[in-house]
């Protein structure tokens, strides 16, 4: 199963806080 | 023999007539799903995966014997590599069956959220991709792409509400049930959150934006991937503070979604039966998108009980039923949900 996210940030300063192929858990920062 | 006897030909020709009518029309039939991908993936689009789900849920919903609960779940967890010490309840013989264990809860505090971030993981899982949407394709792999107007859906390919799931009861229901008591903590959390609750559809749903889900102005879409694996803890949470106001359940094929075959289909997400919660947060649109897969055709979202997926009915692909939470708040109009909270999961079958 997958979760897919789309959403609306600004184009400055929105940042992903992730590696490709990172293991997260729930609650875990994606992004600021 | 009976034509020979009577002195009749037998008509022959029919018969690759026959044959040629049958092969054209299941080639119909499979161009309109647009499967595109290698050999291997169409011989996989070819079998029952609908089916073959809901086999493999039923199988899994049968009670086990009390004495097999523990080695068959230990077995299970062992394979999956799942980590059985952070379950709300240790006691592996509580599971009748191994739907119950997949679908299990964990100890309060097992998951702890990120205060600091605005945006924080709903699953446990992988991160297959993350990016920016540009001109409305979002990557489903490197250089694998897809419409994003495909996955969400627009206003142009969403039909009138259909069926016993979208009777409308459930939003009356929900209406009734939240009008009132919630009224204050609704505004306070918009005011807190800095949602724009008073702009009540999505972006791209006015009349005349053919291109839906374009940002406003200083602002981008972006977009995320996580897959989870067999033994991943299956259950999801609210990622931001946000407000959900549309559910859109698209009904569609069961493929796998593992990362091998992301990289081998194209338009995976879009071909797979999914349901897509949309909304707005601080920044403007947001949207979750539950994708089934073939061991887990069965999405469950906590505030919609109306919501039946993977049902053994015909459907067309793109197919797709909304709802609109409109009425669970005259406020906000949609469920209002902070970041944490559990939204529903995914079950076997």
């Amino acid at each position: 199963s997958t979760v897919v996210l789309i959403f609306e940030a600004p184009e400055q300063g929105f940042t992903f806080t992730l590696e490709p192929g990172q293991k997260v858990q729930v609650g875990q920062s994606l992004g600021h | 023999s009976q034509a020979r006897s009577k002195g009749r030909g037998v008509r022959w020709f029919l018969v690759p007539l026959g044959i040629l009518t049958g092969v054209g029309a299941v080639s119909y039939a499979r161009d309109e799903r647009a499967v595109v991908g290698p050999w291997h993936v169409h011989v996989i689009s070819s079998l029952p995966l609908r089916a073959v789900s809901r086999l493999f849920g039923s199988f899994n919903s049968l009670t086990l014997p009390e004495s097999l609960r523990k080695p068959g779940y230990h077995l299970y967890a062992w394979i999956f590599g799942c980590n059985l010490e952070e379950m709300e309840d240790p006691d592996l013989t509580h599971y009748p069956n191994l739907g119950e264990f997949f679908y299990r809860s964990l100890k309060p505090g097992a998951r702890p959220m990120d205060d600091t971030s605005e945006l924080v993981s709903p699953a446990d899982g992988k991160v297959l991709h993350f990016g920016v949407v540009t001109h409305g394709q979002v990557e489903q792999v490197k250089g694998v792409t897809y419409e994003l107007q495909a996955l969400l859906g627009g206003s142009s390919n969403v039909p009138q509400p259909t069926g016993k799931e979208d009777n409308g009861d459930h939003d009356q229901q929900m209406a009734q049930s939240s009008h009132s008591a919630n009224i204050t903590s609704e505004e306070e959390f918009a005011r807190i959150n800095g949602i724009d609750y008073s702009l009540d559809r999505l972006i791209g749903e006015e009349e005349g934006h053919a291109s839906a889900y374009g940002p406003r102005p200083g602002n981008q879409m972006y977009f995320c991937v996580i897959y989870l694996a067999p033994g991943d803890y299956h259950r999801f949470h609210s990622p931001v503070n946000w407000i959900v106001q549309t559910r859109r359940h698209f009904s569609g094929d069961l493929f796998s979604v593992s990362p091998w075959m992301a990289g081998l289909l194209k338009d995976l997400f879009v071909l797979n039966e999914r349901v897509a919660l949309l909304g707005r947060w601080k920044h403007g649109m947001f949207s979750m998108v539950p994708v089934g897969a073939t061991n887990v055709g069965s999405i469950v979202i906590r505030f919609d009980k109306d919501l039946r997926t993977n049902i053994k009915q015909a459907y067309r692909h793109g197919q797709c039923t909304e709802v609109r939470y409109d009425q669970a708040s005259w406020l906000s109009k949609g469920v209002v949900v902070p970041k944490g909270d559990e939204m529903g999961g995914f079950k076997l079958g």
